[in-house]
């Protein structure tokens, strides 16, 4: 078929299709090699702050990583989530698929697997990720995802607290008013999962 | 977040997703990337699908699962695509939200919700190749 090999993502990410697609024809790689190294190269080049080390920085403003990796033809899958000071997620990913009998390692556990693979533990925090944290907290950490607490997650940066059942009985609130919106806030091309 | 999914000349499909989340996230959260079904899914007798846009609604409607399914039932990458997020889209109408969609026979297809219009690339063929940057109206 002429259409194949093919290599196909989400977004102009150009450099990473490339990689992938020369993996596949010249390097005559099997396609999780090719999967691996093209989403590596969006890793490094952090595409548009939204993939690897030093983008989307959270309320602490730490960066953390998920990757997954799908065989569509074993039905195998390796994935990590959340995962901490490590910035090569999908290769880690790549290890969940072929060193464990699990789909899916989160957080810091994610990061001691990663390690006791080989990889080396550092940052991903960025000059670039603090002063984008830093002007989120200047801005009295708007916009956020909190709804239903006290204080009013518009106006402060918490710690915040569950609205009590009598709270929302006693100022006739229902529930439904109190969910402003149901989305997260600025999802875009230089924001999304 | 880079989804993204690879067919070699033998119609083995593999899909996949990389990411940093959504900005100013609750420490601990996780969207919808490294969630099979979600993120990304592949099934090499049909093909696969990746998503990209808001986690936290996408994760709750595994549009990759059902993209995929689409093809199954006979839909084309497009439509595949188009319907799993006229499933989201009926619940959350201002969600953002798009999705790469592929047949295991080298069939491509895209769509989106809530932006003007989606980028993808692709790069096809057995020869070295130009990628290709291809957008689809929203």
């Amino acid at each position: 078929d002429q259409a194949l090999p093919l290599v196909i993502n989400t977004w102009a990410f150009t450099n990473s299709t490339l990689r992938a697609h020369q993996w596949l024809v010249v390097g005559e790689s099997d396609p999780i090699d090719a999967l691996v190294e093209g989403c590596s190269v969006c890793e490094r080049e952090q595409c548009d702050g939204t993939v690897g080390y030093g983008g989307s920085p959270d309320e602490n403003g730490e960066t953390t990583l998920d990757a997954m990796i799908m065989d569509g033809s074993t039905m195998n899958i390796g994935a990590v989530a959340a995962m901490r000071d490590v910035k090569h997620a999908s290769a880690v990913a790549r290890h969940v698929l072929e060193n464990t009998k699990h789909t899916l390692l989160v957080g810091e556990r994610a990061t001691e697997f990663a390690v006791q693979m080989g990889f080396k533990r550092e940052s991903l925090q960025t000059d670039r990720s603090k002063e984008m944290w830093e002007q989120w907290k200047n801005n009295h950490c708007q916009p956020n995802f909190w709804q239903n607490v006290i204080p009013s997650p518009s106006m402060s940066c918490g710690p915040y607290e569950p609205i009590s059942d009598n709270a929302i009985t006693q100022n006739h609130w229902t529930s439904n008013e109190l969910n402003e919106d149901d989305h997260g806030p600025n999802f875009n091309r230089f924001n999304h999962d | 977040t880079i989804g993204m999914i690879v067919i070699d000349a033998e119609g083995h499909v593999v899909a996949g997703t990389s990411t940093n989340g959504a900005r100013n996230k609750i420490p601990g959260r996780v969207g919808d990337s490294p969630i099979p079904g979600s993120g990304a899914y592949a099934d090499s007798t049909v093909g696969a699908a990746a998503a990209t846009g808001d986690g936290d609604i996408m994760m709750r409607f595994m549009p990759s699962l059902l993209a995929v399914e689409g093809l199954r039932r006979g839909l084309n990458p497009t439509q595949a695509g188009e319907t799993a997020l006229a499933r989201i889209a009926v619940h959350y109408p201002n969600f953002v939200g798009g999705i790469v969609v592929a047949s295991s026979d080298g069939q491509y297809g895209a769509a989106c919700h809530g932006m003007e219009e989606f980028p993808y690339s692709v790069a096809e063929g057995s020869k070295e190749t130009e990628v290709v940057v291809k957008k689809v109206k929203c």
